[in-house]
């Protein structure tokens, strides 16, 4: 099964 | 002071629909440039950026930044009380804790303000780093949605995939499988039916329907949306606002455990 990913991974806070 | 005049009331109502299913609240930061919005969903899985430019409105004015937090769904109600010609207008004062809409009709003959209380909501603006997309396709907004909707039947993902032949939506699930391949039309007369792709390198990425869904909330605001995809980077939906600015949507893939 695929797993949702968060966009915390990706964007970083300012 | 802050004062911003528009004379299509109904770019706002479309604005309000394209985002009240995602976000409960948001934050309204008005500047001399213009009016910005940058909220994820409750779930941190998806991203609304809005970008309003001052020189698409009718009159603006900006004297300090203001930072409105807004109660979406009570800004639906608001919104809903304007008539699609109407003229509208947002006033509020600086460091104020409330905002007016006043509503003009075309003739004149009916003008309504509606004060809504302003809400303190802390900021958490995120970093969106510039990303050059390895594919980015355009294609009326339109049939965006109805890919949406009718892929959503069969399960709760959809695996973009783009190639330099075209685009290919699919989705699997208990009754079956399903896919639409979309080709690059060649030559259209009208560029709003076309069907564009600028490949660097094929793509394929996997996404949850719901959120699609919610974003193509955004449909009636542009006749064409554009999907920027690069691997295992968020999804950007991207829909123009006339000549007044844009409304992005990031969604996080979902990867293969």
């Amino acid at each position: 099964s695929s797993k949702q990913m968060k966009l915390d991974s990706f964007f970083n806070k300012k | 002071m802050f004062e911003a005049r528009l004379v299509q009331s109904s770019i706002f109502k479309k604005v309000l629909e394209a985002i009240k299913e995602l976000l409960n609240e948001a934050t309204f930061d008005c500047s001399d440039s213009g009016i910005q919005l940058q909220a994820m969903d409750s779930s941190h899985v998806s991203l609304v950026s809005l970008n309003l430019r001052s020189d698409g409105f009718d009159q603006y004015r900006c004297d300090r930044n203001l930072s409105m937090g807004i109660n979406l769904a009570s800004m639906t109600k608001i919104m809903k009380c304007a008539g699609n010609d109407d003229i509208m207008t947002m006033k509020a004062q600086d460091n104020a804790d409330s905002v007016t809409f006043m509503f003009e009709s075309p003739n004149q003959e009916k003008m309504s303000d509606y004060e809504m209380k302003l809400m303190n909501l802390d900021q958490e603006h995120l970093g969106i780093p510039e990303t050059d997309y390895s594919c980015v396709i355009k294609l009326p907004s339109a049939e965006f949605a109805r890919i949406c909707r009718d892929l959503s039947q069969f399960g709760e993902s959809v695996v973009i995939s783009c190639t330099k032949e075209g685009v290919k939506f699919s989705a699997a699930g208990d009754i079956g499988s399903a896919n639409i391949k979309l080709a690059q039309t060649a030559n259209v007369d009208k560029e709003d039916e076309a069907v564009s792709i600028e490949m660097q390198e094929k793509v394929s990425l996997t996404f949850a329907c719901r959120y699609l869904n919610y974003f193509t909330k955004a449909t009636p605001l542009s006749p064409q949306v554009c999907l920027s995809m690069s691997a295992e980077v968020p999804l950007v939906v991207e829909y123009k606002i006339g000549e007044i600015g844009h409304i992005r949507y990031y969604l996080a893939p979902k990867i293969e455990e």
